[in-house]
């Protein structure tokens, strides 16, 4: 399950607070996964109670719309920040993998196609080996549920370090690239990792986060009620 | 492989990063088995301008503290000011039993912050008004809370509270299950003019693939 608290003392109306919380949820925690399954309890609060002396509650208003997207976007970045510690400690986890999808028509393609990618056992299972198994990554981009489904001839996929070195073409407008093993499993040894695919429709794109799957996982979740 | 060791993501927070008229703790009242481990938590405003906000699960079997929580909303106008969260029993697929025992938490808690308040001599107390506690709970689905241990726990996390990084932590702790380390930040950051200050608690680490929007709006 996923619980989490947010409390500000700046003053935000409900009606600002639930709105700038709905919007960074699905820029974040919604944005997240570990095992692909939704707990019964997943829960995110906000509140804010004024105590830092603001005049007056920062509202929906015209009038405070400027202020409103400055709290919003704060409010996405720090949900951003407490998300990704969530997958960080997944049961078992020992890699941090950040999946971007770019050149999508949509948001909701990229972001379905990010989830794809995010929750694919075998995926997952090569990141822990650290295994450049892309062709896993094109069949779920492939066997995404999404409303314009990608050109295998325009898709491009790299591994992105973490170190800021040289990213590692793997796939380039589907063709596939000679790719150095050896740099790859360099790569893939990190414990943060990137994996960039863009898909040549359009312009939106979307962030996932996620990990990979560990024999850990397994032993975790075999008895856990015990 | 053994998983790489995270306890340089807890770490300690200077007690002036956290947000004014904020109070936290969190104890252990016997839900989980190890009396070193904290299971219930508290977190209330002392401020008369609260506002509150939520996004629960999609999930169909919504918890009982999901449905209490998303009620309070609703009936407050998102003005709650206290949350009561407790590990190591998700009080899931609970049924009538499990939705009493989440608004028996709310409100307990209710009373604890009244009495601290002085709002039990109110009119409005004496007409039951809507609680203003949010609920949270996590651990194995489909067994009850043993409220006996809540109740406790929760008296004892109230007369807990405080505002200093140990406080908070405390909380922190309380959210955790499967989690290897607390997770705790904060930060600052300017709005219309002041210094405003924000933190963040969550937990995993397990069942992680949310799905979440905001409570539904009630039937005109």
């Amino acid at each position: 399950t996923l619980l989490g608290l947010i409390a500000t003392d700046a003053a935000v109306s409900p009606a600002a607070l639930q709105a700038a919380l709905t919007y960074a949820v699905d820029r974040s925690f919604n944005s997240i996964s570990v095992d692909g399954d939704m707990s019964t309890n997943d829960t995110i609060l906000a509140f804010a109670n004024g105590a830092s002396g603001m005049e007056r509650e920062l509202s929906l208003a015209p009038e405070d719309r400027e202020v409103y997207i400055q709290f919003r976007d704060e409010l996405t970045a720090f949900a951003t920040e407490m998300a990704k510690l969530v997958v960080r400690d997944g049961e078992g986890a020992t890699k941090f993998v950040t999946v971007s999808v770019e050149g999508a028509g949509t948001f909701q393609d990229a972001h379905i196609i990010a989830s794809a990618i995010s929750t694919s056992s075998l995926v997952k299972t090569a990141l822990y080996g650290e295994d450049a198994n892309w062709g896993r990554i094109l069949a779920a981009v492939g066997a995404a549920p999404v409303s314009t489904p990608p050109d295998p001839q325009k898709v491009s996929v790299s591994f992105i370090p973490a170190d800021g070195s040289e990213e590692l073409r793997l796939l380039v407008a589907g063709e596939p690239e000679k790719v150095d093993e050896v740099r790859a499993k360099e790569i893939l040894k990190a414990v943060d990792l990137e994996i960039r695919v863009v898909l040549g429709q359009g312009e939106e794109s979307a962030k996932y986060y996620t990990c990979d799957l560990s024999h850990d996982y397994v032993t975790i979740n075999g008895d856990y009620r015990s | 492989r053994t998983p790489p060791s995270k306890s340089h993501l807890a770490y300690e927070i200077p007690d002036s990063s956290f947000p004014r008229g904020f109070l936290a703790s969190g104890v252990h009242c016997g839900i989980k088995k190890l009396p070193t481990l904290h299971d219930l938590g508290l977190i209330v405003s002392t401020t008369e301008r609260n506002s509150a906000a939520a996004c629960f699960t999609r999930n169909v079997f919504k918890a009982a503290p999901v449905l209490v929580s998303q009620e309070v909303l609703r009936d407050t106008g998102g003005r709650a000011a206290a949350v009561v969260v407790n590990s190591g029993c998700a009080n899931a697929v609970t049924g009538k039993k499990g939705m009493e025992d989440a608004l028996d938490m709310a409100r307990t808690v209710d009373a604890l912050r009244d009495v601290r308040t002085g709002a039990s001599d109110s009119q409005e107390a004496a007409s039951t008004p809507a609680s203003q506690t949010l609920v949270l709970s996590t651990g194995v689905i489909g067994q009850p809370l043993p409220m006996t241990n809540v109740l406790n726990g929760i008296a004892l996390a109230h007369a807990n509270l405080g505002s200093t990084f140990l406080s908070w932590q405390g909380a922190a702790r309380a959210f955790m299950t499967t989690d290897t380390f607390y997770k705790l930040r904060a930060r600052t950051f300017v709005l219309a003019g002041r210094k405003c200050r924000i933190v963040g608690i969550d937990k995993g680490a397990g069942m992680i693939h949310p799905s979440m929007g905001p409570p539904a709006q009630p039937h005109a």
